[in-house]
């Protein structure tokens, strides 16, 4: 799993989904 | 070189032109990330998930992020009519998912979405599942494996107990649907390889 657009690797997208850090810019 | 990506999370069309590999990933990463997170959210709301380890927390997501989106796109998997819809809302027939070498692992999710579509689970039911799909002690690397096993216990009771206040008659029906769990880890290996398989190409 990968996200090619932003490099986030699964992993990734969980810590920053489970800290929140998603709520403060766009996808 | 053209690809397909026979996911239900691509954003595939009928009869377009070809893509590249980084066209394809490009536009699966459009659902691929805002999916992940909506799991993350759902994991969230799990009563006690936030009480165990953040390293816990991951872990369980990561390992069960497949399994739960499995779950949850069952329903896309049209079983009498042998076919798949994407998001995106266009519909592939087994035979056209095939030529894209999906044949394995699309034959054993369209009989995972049987399966599971014949429990007839209601809302409540197939949440409290997926939860349980998502809380498993028995992943490798837990931290605290003692305090997920308690979630995990607290899950199994409330699920049988639900399912045995809705079906008195049908004593089998939580076993059946405990059998999905094991249906899902072989997906998520089938699934892992067929990704692996597809970035080495």
């Amino acid at each position: 799993f990968a996200d090619p657009a932003s490099n986030l690797g699964l992993e990734d997208i969980i810590r920053k989904a489970l800290m929140g850090s998603f709520d403060d810019k766009p996808d | 070189r053209s690809v397909h990506l026979a996911c239900p999370m691509s954003a595939l069309s009928r009869g377009g032109p070809p893509r590249s590999v980084q066209e394809v990933w490009e536009d699966f990463s459009l659902s691929f990330t805002p999916a992940v997170r909506e799991v993350v959210e759902f994991a969230r709301h799990i009563p006690g998930f936030q009480d165990l380890t953040q390293q816990d927390q991951v872990t369980l997501l990561k390992a069960g992020t497949f399994e739960v989106l499995m779950v949850r796109f069952a329903s896309l998997f049209d079983v009498r009519e042998r076919s798949l819809r994407f998001l995106s809302g266009a519909s592939y027939s087994l035979p056209e998912l095939q030529a894209m070498g999906m044949g394995e692992l699309l034959g054993s999710m369209f009989d995972f979405s049987e399966k599971l579509a014949s429990l007839n689970l209601s809302q409540e039911e197939l949440g409290i599942f997926t939860a349980l799909v998502l809380v498993s002690a028995d992943r490798s690397g837990m931290e605290n494996a003692s305090l997920v096993e308690q979630l995990q216990e607290t899950l199994i009771r409330a699920l049988r107990s639900l399912i045995l206040k809705n079906s008195p008659n049908d004593i089998s029906r939580f076993t059946k649907l405990l059998l999905r769990l094991p249906d899902l880890r072989t997906l998520n290996s089938m699934h892992s390889e067929k990704l692996l398989s597809f970035r080495v190409d």
